[in-house]
């Protein structure tokens, strides 16, 4: 364990926070994407599939958890709480989520670190994880008013696989083992679609605006 | 195995 990983686990864990807080508190989903926390259901339930085979720490395993339980309440809070639902907006969050999947999914059976259903999976979610936030991205550039705990969130989500990125960086330097080419390229990409959303962002927290996301 | 040392991150 690292700080850059500490702190990214940390940012991630905030995000998730940060988004429960303003479902379970003011019981609105305005401007929330349901396909992308679908999406991010989908990406830990297949990361985490060894969550009770293999033990790596207590931390990784809370950690898993915590994730697991955060991201699947979010879809159970959009889908099914009689006054969340309500704030849901279906018809501006229109991406097909579904068409994400099956190029993760044929991706990760042809480019994987080695072709075993672990393995698949694991790629699948890492691939599926690098383009998960694009439902949220499009549902924000047509939210005229994104309101600031909605831009927190994404902002953190974005923050945290930045702070994976400079984990990567010191493991490389620091221990023999590091990890896959596939992880960073992922990572890579996952980063750069936030970069337009976190200049705007720094924008909007420089010049005191309200955050707008440029058609 | 290898798979959890390759994994040991969330």
């Amino acid at each position: 364990m690292n700080i850059f990983r500490l702190a990214g686990d940390m940012t991630h864990l905030f995000s998730v926070l940060v988004l429960l807080l303003k479902i379970h508190t003011i019981k609105s989903c305005a401007g929330i994407s349901l396909k992308t926390q679908e999406l991010y259901a989908i990406v830990f339930a297949t990361r985490y599939l060894d969550i009770f085979t293999n033990y790596i720490s207590l931390y990784n395993t809370i950690m898993k958890l915590i994730f697991l339980g955060s991201s699947f309440s979010i879809v159970w809070y959009m889908r099914r709480h009689k006054i969340v639902r309500r704030s849901y907006d279906k018809d501006q969050d229109t991406f097909r989520h579904y068409f994400l999947m099956l190029p993760c999914l044929i991706l990760a059976l042809i480019i994987n670190e080695k072709f075993t259903f672990r393995e698949v999976m694991w790629t699948f979610s890492l691939y599926l994880e690098a383009v998960a936030i694009l439902p949220q991205l499009v549902l924000l550039q047509r939210t005229r008013n994104i309101d600031n705990l909605t831009g927190q969130y994404v902002f953190l989500l974005g923050a945290y696989r930045a702070f994976y990125i400079l984990n990567w960086i010191y493991r490389y330097f620091t221990e023999e083992h590091f990890v896959h080419w596939i992880t960073w390229i992922s990572g890579l990409v996952q980063t750069l679609l936030y970069a337009d959303f976190f200049y705007y962002y720094f924008q909007s927290w420089k010049n005191n605006v309200k955050l707008e996301l440029p058609a | 195995d290898d798979f959890d040392d390759d994994h040991d991150e969330l």
